[in-house]
């Protein structure tokens, strides 16, 4: 049975993007069949990839906005067991485009519910925002994974999404399930870092990962050599942490 | 003359808030009255002043929807010369509610033209996506500042970004002008870090400020005690950085 899992937080630059590619890595080196879905206007995972999101088609805006565009028809390979699903810039059109649809959250559910059996994990990068493709990506999920920034202006927002996802999962999805909160960029050195998972923990508890991302320059370098940390850098912290977490989210979530 | 300058970009987690909120307090200590106005559903530079966005009542989101609401009826005194216009998390339903409204791109540019006099310079922190609030920011203001992050994910948001900018100039307000682009978390240390300022300035040259903020801890625990880095820890680097800055806006920008 496919796990459908979107990583999502409206606080900007915490680490979303970062844990869809490296996490999607780390699970397909485990030998699972990995989707990774970009539903990101800015379209860094598409990027990261290699390919332009000026001049692909068709990609995730074109599943959303095209009843005749199937999941299978955007599918590119990555590598040994890695997919991506790519997005286009156009993606950013979605929300005025959709305004008056009807069935305008549920878009995407009915997209990738028949091809499920193809792939053991599907994972969707989000945009910075809880707007209408965010509450796609959420109706069509099992699970949901936030990436929360080791800082006080990350935490301060997750009540918040919290709060959101709650109403999306009781009006459209009461399957929804928390997967987890992840600290990331995580500075070992820094009271205020330690601080910061201290609270989330003390707050949040059984809902905190186990594993924390350590801040690491290979993943800021990574994006540009169009590579995973794990195959780039294999031996850093990054690529422990994030073969750590694939390891906890495969055998079924936080212990 | 009121100076009015947004702060944007749609690459989450680069410094927007923390410019807004640092620049603002380093402007005003130099003499001149400064307004800063949370233009950010999330509601950030609010809550660094110490307000709280769920019970706040009139905020940007009423000057935005309400015709009777004017921009002197939202502003709260922050310290000396520093004032600030909240936002409210209803301002995340703006896009939705003005969806069909035919000045919709105006509605901020209104408010905000009458009362410059009041006040030397405006700053407007903006959400990060290029959505209805952004554009009302920038129809609104006469300068726009860009922080990126020196990582390679965000320097490739920039040209997606001056290209949606050029169209609302184009289209909506002919008198924007870029202000400059600001390199933020910078790492000395890091030879990553430096390629990215080099690339920067290789490739926008007199549109980089001089001014790089430097990644400093203190402006991470800043906002958690409700003040300006430069109350906060007056001698840190972060604080060195910020007077700088805005002794180059100060000056007219960059020289
Ligand atoms: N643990 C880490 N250590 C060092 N750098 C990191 C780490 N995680 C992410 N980064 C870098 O920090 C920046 C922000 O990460 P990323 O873009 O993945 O966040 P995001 O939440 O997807 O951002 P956005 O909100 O813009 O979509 C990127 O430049 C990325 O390379
Ligand atoms: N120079 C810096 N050194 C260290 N930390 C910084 C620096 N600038 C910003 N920060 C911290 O990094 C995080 C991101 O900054 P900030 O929230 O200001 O970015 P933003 O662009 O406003 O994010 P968003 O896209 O979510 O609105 C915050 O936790 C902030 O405290
Ligand atoms: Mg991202
Ligand atoms: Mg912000």
């Amino acid at each position: 049975m496919t796990r459908i899992i979107t990583v999502a937080n409206q606080k900007g630059g915490v680490g979303k993007t970062t844990t869809v590619a490296n996490l999607g890595a780390a699970i397909a080196e485990r030998g699972h069949r990995v989707l990774l879905l970009d539903f990101d206007p800015q379209a860094a995972l598409t990027a990261w990839a290699g390919l332009d999101p000026y001049h692909l088609s068709p990609t995730t805006y074109s599943l959303l906005m095209k009843d005749s565009v199937e999941l299978k028809d955007i599918i590119r390979p990555m590598n040994n067991l890695l997919y991506l699903a790519p997005a286009g810039v156009d993606l950013a059109a979605v929300e005025y485009n959709l305004t008056s649809t009807k069935d305008r959250n549920f878009r995407l559910r009915k997209k990738i519910s028949g091809d499920r059996y193809q792939v053991d994990f599907i994972l969707i990068d989000t945009p910075p925002n809880l707007g209408l493709i965010t509450t796609n990506a959420l109706v069509a999920s099992d699970e949901l994974l936030i990436p929360v920034q080791c800082h006080y202006l990350a935490m301060r927002g997750v009540r918040a999404l919290l709060e959101t996802v709650w109403l999306i999962h009781d009006r459209f999805h009461q399957q929804l399930k928390l997967l987890g909160l992840l600290p990331t960029l995580f500075q070992p050195e820094s009271e205020h870092s330690r601080e910061v998972v201290r609270e989330l923990r003390s707050v949040f508890s059984k809902r905190v990962f186990n594993t924390v991302i350590h801040e690491d320059e290979a993943l800021a370098k990574a994006p540009a050599v169009r590579k995973p940390v794990i195959e780039y850098m294999p031996n850093s912290q990054a690529a422990k942490d994030y073969r750590q977490l694939a390891e906890e989210v495969c055998s079924g979530g936080i212990q």
